[in-house]
């Protein structure tokens, strides 16, 4: 399940937007004890001016990034805009029967966005 | 029938071979393995009260509590379970001994073991021991080699816990395929033999592969 965007073309500033991965829809749920699905996410969004700038509490821009978006202020169309990328991820935590009948908790790292960033 | 390609990628992308055919047998999932699902995992952390600390994200790499590295935990029966014989219950005969066999195949050459530890239950055969007294358990590898460890068992209601030296069954070598131990459980006073009721190894080990920070540590 993704977060609709207004007709296809990715609507306001660069953020991360709820994505849900469920392990049903995966064909996954028969050896996976736990979770059922997790939440992901993505990032997608503008970043020009004054996006490419950090909000509040977000972390720091690149200063490419902002140097970037002045040039496409200025001279559009030269190199683009900066992209909207994951800034900050966390992990996820995975409890399920494997081949061996053997009961595994694996941990993977970087498994979530909880933050995008213009870079 | 077979996984399409993107399902087969993300599976190889989290370290597993193929997909799993799920539990052949209704097997109940260990309560210990509950326990370090619901404390490891953030999402189910922060639905749980621990939700006010956002920094609470565990360590990378590391299981706390057990208090070693790792990013696997695997609980794994032991397979030789069914074939046990029934144990003499008189106590003028030496305890014998009682064979467990784990199946690591599961376990990749590139990970490394950082804990195995044996989660045993012993019921007694006959009366028990004299209070106080307790019972003495060895345990060592299947075949020629010396004993891996010895240790004090005061009481076999509650499940007994031996923490297996790892440097000594994995020194700078991969994993075994399978690992075959024997244990003995003697009475420190006349008592009746106790016998095994059930075995599993928990393992921990770390995959190098899916231990990589992404984000640059802040200036």
């Amino acid at each position: 399940e993704a977060e609709p965007t207004a007709g296809g073309v990715p609507g306001g500033a660069c953020r991360a937007r709820r994505l849900y991965v469920s392990f049903r829809e995966v064909g996954w749920h028969r050896w996976v004890i736990a979770p059922r699905g997790f939440l992901a996410n993505y990032c997608q969004g503008h970043c020009a001016l004054p996006a490419a700038l950090p909000g509040p509490g977000a972390p720091p821009a690149l200063n490419h990034a902002v140097l970037r978006a002045l040039m496409h202020a200025a001279v559009p169309g030269n190199g683009g805009l900066p992209c909207c990328v994951p800034a900050r991820l966390s992990p996820i935590s995975v409890l399920f029967f494997d081949n061996s009948d053997n009961v595994v908790l694996r941990h993977y790292e970087d498994m979530v966005v909880d933050e995008c960033g213009c870079r | 029938p077979e996984p399409p390609r993107p399902a087969i990628a993300l599976l190889q992308a989290l370290g597993l071979r193929d997909a799993p055919r799920g539990a052949p047998k209704a097997r109940p999932v260990p309560p210990l393995m509950w326990r370090l699902f619901r404390r490891r995992d953030p999402q189910e952390a922060r639905a749980g009260p621990r939700r006010k600390s956002p920094g609470a994200t565990p360590r990378p790499c590391h299981v706390e509590e057990l208090g070693v590295a790792g990013n696997i935990v695997r609980h794994i029966p032991d397979r030789s379970a069914p074939a046990r014989p029934p144990e003499p219950s008189s106590a003028s005969e030496p305890c014998p001994e009682q064979t467990v066999d784990f199946d690591l195949s599961a376990v990749e050459p590139l990970e490394h073991a950082s804990l195995a530890r044996l989660e045993l239950r012993f019921e007694a055969a006959g009366p028990g021991v004299a209070p106080g007294s307790g019972w003495e358990l060895s345990v060592a590898r299947a075949g020629p080699g010396p004993v891996l460890l010895r240790q004090e068992v005061r009481a076999l209601g509650p499940p007994v816990h031996a923490e297996l030296p790892v440097a000594a069954w994995a020194p700078h070598a991969p994993t075994p395929r399978s690992l075959s131990l024997v244990l003995v459980l003697r009475p420190r006073a006349p008592a009746a033999c106790a016998r095994l009721v059930e075995a599993a190894l928990l393992l921990v080990t770390l995959d190098p592969r899916l231990c990589h920070p992404l984000a640059r540590p802040r200036r």
